[in-house]
């Protein structure tokens, strides 16, 4: 609850101090670089040789976040990582540092249909199991 | 199509040990064993893979709805609300059980080749019946059978007075004696019109129980048919489909599992 004072050390992970109208000072945001934002990597199964084996979903859609943060914390963590430890730093100070936009919003179930050694079908439900969304 | 073509071919890009992470991760997220299926048959029966289709899109749809009750239109539905590519014919018990809760709440769902078929038919003494036995995978860990079902297919015939009545009755095969008729239990039965053709569901739960529990018990089931007046008749007669039948008609049993306790996430 201490308000950080000017003169102190500079935080190892130069978290960017709120200037006194509250808003905060983006080191990175006319470097041009890309805002964060969520990226889907689809991976077909007959790229990897399951058609026959695998009757659905075709593909495995993976999404990831990526792209320069509206509030870093630092350049040497990935967009994910950096989501779950500015999550953690938003909780814990909530005034100062926003909610990460990374950070998966809600997890989803996923369902797989195959064959068996022995020809059988089977239907597998996994509950909670895909980030589809997030904060981006 | 542009952006699904660069997405698309994104994966390909990936490094070879790339590929190799990212499809252990995906086979780790599905559940699936790490190798495909060792030797595809030919020509497999496809009543079941359609049917386990119709399932996944109806619980995939029921995922991205967040709740929502499964979609299919209820009339047609199986006991057990099966999704409407398999829409089963009226059944004896009136109360079909709320669409889908079955199937939505079930983590594993199973179905099984018909291996064995066997039948007394015209050119033997009646009654007539058909057996049929199934090869059942061994129980998923931790999953409990909430339901399972023997669908049989039943199509039109010849010289059938469409508006009489047939009484179908499916029995567990208990214990085989040598030289008399073996020990049965009545698992369902269903009543309808000669003239009527689709898929026929009939609930074999408790027999599925004992069969996943106790392997050695599983003797395989019975189906007799009867006219009005007990008259025995033979199943193919009548049109029940069996092994030797169109591909996507051959008869297949499904089980439904629901995981005993909350399942715990792997460690990722």
């Amino acid at each position: 609850a201490l308000k950080p004072h000017p003169r102190k050390k500079k935080p190892k992970y130069d978290l960017p101090v709120p200037s006194i109208h509250g808003e905060v000072s983006q080191p990175h945001a006319n470097s041009g670089r890309q805002a964060c934002k969520k990226h889907e990597l689809y991976v077909s199964f007959s790229d990897l040789g399951w058609k026959d084996w695998v009757l659905a979903p075709t593909g495995y859609s993976a999404y990831y976040c990526d792209g320069e943060c509206l509030y870093p914390l630092g350049s040497c963590m990935n967009a994910t990582n950096h989501a779950l430890i500015q999550q953690v730093v938003h909780l814990l100070k909530p005034d100062e540092v926003p909610k990460a936009c990374c950070a998966p919003t809600k997890l989803s179930p996923i369902s797989v249909l195959f064959y068996d050694d022995n020809n059988n079908v089977i239907l597998k439900k996994h509950r909670n199991m895909v980030v589809k969304t997030c904060g981006c | 199509q542009q952006a699904e073509a660069v997405v698309h071919s994104s994966f390909r890009r990936l490094s070879g040990r790339e590929k190799k992470e990212m499809q252990r991760e995906i086979l780790s997220i599905l559940g699936l064993p790490g190798r495909p299926r060792p030797h595809p048959p030919l020509r497999p029966p496809s009543s079941a893979p359609l049917f386990m289709l119709d399932l996944y899109h109806a619980v995939s749809a029921e995922g991205d709805e967040e709740g929502n009750a499964v979609p299919g239109n209820g009339a047609g539905m199986g006991k057990f609300g099966a999704a409407d590519g398999h829409a089963a014919l009226p059944t004896l018990s009136t109360h079909t059980p709320p669409l889908g809760t079955v199937v939505s709440e079930a983590d594993t769902v199973m179905s099984f080749v018909n291996l064995v078929e066997q039948e007394r038919d015209l050119l033997q003494p009646r009654p007539y019946w058909k057996e049929f036995r199934f090869d059942l995978t061994p129980l998923p860990q931790g999953e409990t059978v909430t339901a399972a079902e023997f669908r049989i297919y039943k199509t039109l015939t010849m010289g059938q007075r469409a508006n009489r009545t047939l009484h179908i009755s499916v029995y567990e095969i208990q214990r085989e004696n040598r030289h008399r008729e073996p020990e049965l239990v009545l698992l369902d039965m269903q009543s309808l019109p000669a003239g009527q053709e689709g898929w026929l569901a009939f609930d074999v739960t408790s027999a599925s129980n004992r069969w996943l529990l106790h392997p050695r018990s599983n003797l395989g089931i019975r189906l007799y048919v009867e006219t009005e007046e007990d008259r025995s008749l033979s199943a193919g007669w009548i049109g029940l489909v069996g092994r030797r039948g169109p591909r996507s008609k051959q008869p297949f049993m499904v089980t439904f599992f629901r995981a005993s306790q909350a399942p715990c996430r792997p460690p990722r």
